[in-house]
């Protein structure tokens, strides 16, 4: 039996929202650790990890540990039908054909349910290694979708240079080129702060159409956490306030 | 010009 109440459902919502353009279908794995799923683009260049504690859920109960295969858009169509100050509880049995969202209005006035058929899908789980990272950059969420829309409207990918003086993020395309630099500036609120924690300077590109897709999760928290090293998949961190993390991994661009 | 890697090529596959 699985069983997780959230008092704040939209937080669900949200994070649905930030997965399901990236990708089709996922396993979600319960277990007492928490709500958890790790789940790559078709063409295997992103992939997407998500953690929800099960100690920030207001009611967590995972008898054994279960995995449960969604189609993503129509989890999103379910849970769109949710309020946003509702209270959403997911449960399954053991068995496992269905997950039911029951949502819960603040007065408790209004209680729907809605059972989705869960679905057999073949995952490849892949292993993550612990890595130092050379470039550490932490910058409000909002500066960073900005960043990504504006230079996809000029270039198809972006080249992120961090440095000691700030993170510079360039496109080239047919209509010219563009560059934007964020200074590091830690004199203001907490939370618009652009902080840089540097062991090497580091250069990588990527394409924008996948930035693009991760701040979709920009409502999940104030701030993203960029974490880049030569040659290596860049991370870009969301964290979700006592709960988890949204976490991408976007392959970089190589040069032949 | 630049070619997308695979994200395999850096992770572990199962």
């Amino acid at each position: 039996m699985f069983e997780a109440r959230l008092v704040q459902g939209s937080l669900l919502k949200k994070v649905l929202e930030s997965i399901k353009d990236l990708v089709t279908d996922a396993n979600f794995d319960c277990s007492n650790n928490g709500f958890a799923l790790q789940a790559m683009d078709s063409s295997h260049v992103s992939l997407v990890a998500l953690l929800l504690r099960s100690d920030g859920f207001e009611h967590y109960r995972c008898d054994r540990n279960m995995t449960m295969g969604m189609n993503l858009s129509n989890m999103s169509k379910m849970l769109k039908c949710a309020g946003n100050e509702d209270i959403i509880t997911m449960k399954a049995d053991d068995t496992g054909d269905v997950v039911t969202f029951m949502f819960e209005s603040p007065d408790q006035d209004k209680i729907s349910d809605f059972e989705l058929k869960l679905m057999d899908i073949d995952s490849e789980h892949l292993g993550i290694p612990d890595t130092e990272y050379a470039a550490t950059v932490k910058m409000p969420s909002s500066e960073f979708m900005r960043i990504c829309r504006d230079l996809s409207s000029i270039g198809d990918t972006v080249t992120i240079s961090v440095s000691k003086d700030g993170v510079k993020f360039s496109t080239t395309g047919d209509i010219g080129q563009a560059n934007i630099t964020c200074r590091q500036n830690t004199s203001v609120d907490k939370e618009e702060q652009t902080i840089i924690e540097l062991q090497e300077p580091v250069t990588l590109t990527f394409a924008l159409r996948y930035l693009n897709s991760f701040t979709k999760a920009t409502p999940l928290a104030p701030t993203v956490q960029l974490q880049m090293s030569k040659e290596l998949p860049v991370v870009v961190q969301y964290l979700i306030a006592d709960m988890g993390y949204v976490r991408y991994y976007l392959a970089p661009k190589i040069e032949d | 010009g630049a070619e997308q890697a695979s994200l395999l090529s850096f992770f572990k596959g199962p």
